[in-house]
């Protein structure tokens, strides 16, 4: 899976997933695509989220909108709000991370698994890339 | 506070230190580097989010390296099955699109999809169809294989023949 977050000069955010599935999955089996509100889901008012991992708990837990909810509601950070949802994943048997980027151009990386693929880029001249949790 | 701000990622998964070699590690460095670098131009140069995501996105999508577009991981049955989504945070339109096998960007599709309005998730032949009338790249399925996720499959099916590992993948598979 693959993912991008992002705001603009005018302060709009986007959002957006693009995934190959799991090895071997049948049946026309799409839990596992990053359907809008679990993997996929942005709002100028909090954050933009993209997730990668085990769909399906994705979408039980509700994740990408959940941040949202989380930031916009609660007034959580959105490392905190992305921190939480991915403890939720995990306590359910799910694996996997979000970016997140919020509506004042925070953004925020959370994964339960040895790594994420990842990086970030900023107008202040932040510019980095990870594989590893380290 | 920045102007601007983009993130990216290029999966999670089970990735041991152990198993990157420096060479692999260097290769997959670049590549996000690649990424983030289209995406934050569009950034820089004044662009829109969304262009920025599409700029970061078809870039995966046609790297081998990640599982998305070219290099997607294999069905059961030895085909592709390509999902993507898209939304836009000042209106919150959002459009996706689920087991494609021919659309080459499926990001393009997600976001033709958002655009044009009328529905938000779209899936298998019929969404293949609307990306055809909507001008977007097809391809023969068999551009997006490689050997790589081929052996992948390989080892996954002959597995299945294995009492104890099969036992596991079902544990495993529970997701429901």
């Amino acid at each position: 899976t693959v993912g991008a977050v992002a705001r603009d000069v005018r302060g709009n955010l986007a959002a957006g997933t693009s995934t190959g599935g799991t090895t071997g999955k049948r049946w026309g089996r799409i839990g596992d695509s990053p359907v809008i509100g679990a993997g996929t889901y942005a709002d100028n008012r909090a954050c933009a989220v993209s997730a990668t991992g085990t769909g399906e708990y994705f979408l039980r837990a509700g994740v990408a909108q959940g941040i949202c909810a989380m930031m916009r509601l609660a007034g959580m950070d959105a490392q905190a709000a992305a921190d939480q949802l991915i403890v939720e994943v995990g306590e359910m048997g799910g694996d996997g991370g979000v970016i997140v980027v919020s509506a004042t151009g925070e953004t925020a990386f959370s994964f339960n698994t040895s790594g994420m693929y990842r990086g970030r880029a900023d107008s202040i001249g932040l510019n980095e890339i990870a594989i590893f949790t380290d | 506070q920045a102007d601007w701000s983009i993130a990216i990622h290029g999966g999670a998964g089970t990735l041991s230190r152990e198993a990157m070699t420096p060479e692999r590690e260097a290769e997959y460095t670049a590549a996000l580097q690649a990424a983030l670098d289209a995406g934050a131009e569009v950034l820089r140069a004044g662009g829109e989010a969304q262009d920025a995501i599409v700029a970061v996105i078809t870039k995966l999508e046609d790297d081998p390296l990640f599982n998305a577009g070219r290099g997607a991981v294999l069905t059961w049955e030895g085909g592709v099955s390509l999902d993507a989504s898209f939304m836009r945070g000042d209106t919150r339109e959002a459009g996706a699109a689920a087991g494609l096998s021919h659309v080459r960007h499926p990001i393009l599709l997600a976001r033709a999809i958002m655009e044009d309005g009328r529905h938000v998730f779209l899936s298998g032949e019929g969404a293949e169809e609307f990306a055809a009338d909507h001008g977007l790249e097809q391809v023969e399925t068999e551009w997006f294989i490689t050997p790589r996720r081929r052996d992948s499959l390989e080892q996954f099916r002959a597995a299945q023949d294995d009492p104890q590992v099969s036992f596991n993948e079902d544990e495993e598979h529970r997701y429901g």
